[in-house]
């Protein structure tokens, strides 16, 4: 709360959840291994 | 309605007054010291002299009366004396500033004013303060970015390592390649089907 | 100057005092003693005035030296030579030390005021340059999370 007096405050209150990045970027590599199941099994019945 | 001359005080280290103070009773005791001498010159030489008719308190009378004599002139001669030094030798003039004190015309603050600046200064420490955390804050944050950046680049990595490996094995779109794939099967279901109705 | 009046005022009253105190004077107040002895009686009167003059002599000179009186006397001249341009009163102490003392402090209050002002403005300047890297940084991060997406996208 202090750092909106300073010059600047506004850039800093405004920064991102870094964490929550790095989290949905977890999903994507769920998603991913979904995809990949699903090619997997595709290949497999197309075999 | 005495002047204390508080400011000549400041630069003699001394008040005048107690100056010449010192000056009288010095003065005057030497008068009186010299008085007594004069005294006992007189009457040891009295004594001295044989059959003398003048009396011990005759000669004591006399001192007396030269040293009240000369105390009275000494009183009126030292006063003019303190007055002319008090005035000419150990004053500062009005318009006179001494040198430690040029502080006062060149700076006139009144308590108000220097409190003013004390608060002013208070709070540009406060500000300094707080952008010195500012500053830290920032450099966190890229310390941060940098790791979050690596992460994101790990995958991207990841990414374009999957389209190598695709490359490499000849397939350049699979989409394409399962839809040519799956047209193939269904192509071959029907070859098949075909198969066994003209076997049968 | 002022040491040479000082000076002169003090052998002014040495020399009436002496002629206050002349000898006949001192031979009128020792009337019987002077006509017994004349010439006692002017030896006498000498050596005391030879006396009181040599004691008060050495006394202004005792005073001199322990006041050191005669450098302030210089110093007092100089300062009121280089005054006299001003023809205004000038500042005397109120009396009250919290009053004064603020004009003594001014200069360093008012030079430690210009140095935060300084740093202050370096600090701003040093975060302003960080904001740029952070916001650089920031806009590289969406890059990147728009690629990743924009890849998870296609492969979908």
């Amino acid at each position: 709360g202090d750092y909106l007096q300073t010059s600047q405050g506004q850039i800093i209150s405004s920064k991102p959840n870094y964490q929550q990045i790095l989290e949905q970027q977890g999903e994507v590599l769920s998603c991913m291994e979904l995809v990949f199941n699903e090619l997997q099994q595709t290949v497999k019945l197309l075999q | 309605s005495v002047n204390p001359m508080v400011y000549e005080a400041q630069f003699f280290g001394f008040t005048p007054q107690t100056c010449m103070l010192r000056v009288y009773i010095a003065f005057q005791d030497y008068l009186f010291e010299t008085m007594q001498v004069v005294d006992s010159v007189i009457l040891k030489k009295l004594d001295a002299i044989p059959n003398c008719k003048i009396s011990p308190s005759e000669i004591r009378k006399s001192t007396e009366k030269f040293l009240l004599f000369m105390k009275e002139h000494f009183e009126k001669l030292f006063g003019k004396m303190e007055e002319v030094l008090l005035q000419l030798v150990l004053n500062i003039p009005k318009n006179v500033l001494l040198p430690e004190d040029k502080v006062q015309e060149q700076y006139p603050y009144s308590k108000e004013q220097l409190q003013a600046l004390q608060e002013e200064i208070q709070q540009l420490q406060q500000q300094y303060r707080a952008e010195a955390a500012a500053g830290q804050a920032l450099r966190a944050e890229l310390e941060e970015q940098k790791a979050v950046q690596a992460e994101l680049e790990k995958i991207l990595q990841w990414f374009d390592g999957l389209d190598n490996i695709c490359r490499e094995h000849g397939i350049s779109n699979f989409k394409e390649s399962f839809a040519f794939l799956t047209q193939n099967s269904k192509k071959l279901q029907e070859l098949l089907k075909d198969v066994e109705v003209k076997s049968k | 100057g002022r040491a040479q009046l000082f000076d002169t005022v003090v052998d002014t009253f040495l020399q009436k005092l002496v002629a206050a105190g002349s000898y006949q004077r001192f031979a009128s107040c020792y009337r019987r003693f002077y006509k017994l002895q004349p010439e006692l009686t002017r030896g006498i009167y000498e050596q005391f005035i030879s006396q009181l003059q040599a004691s008060i002599k050495e006394e202004i000179q005792e005073i001199k030296q322990e006041g050191n009186l005669e450098m302030l006397f210089n110093s007092l001249d100089k300062i009121v030579e280089e005054a006299k341009t001003q023809e205004e009163p000038a500042w005397r102490p109120s009396g009250v030390p919290e009053e004064d003392a603020g004009s003594a402090l001014a200069p360093y209050l008012l030079k430690h005021r210009a140095y935060l002002q300084r740093i202050l403005r370096e600090k701003q300047e040093e975060n302003r340059q960080a904001a740029e890297a952070v916001l650089a940084g920031r806009g590289r991060i969406t890059e990147l999370q728009q690629l990743i997406a924009a890849h998870q996208q296609a492969w979908q």
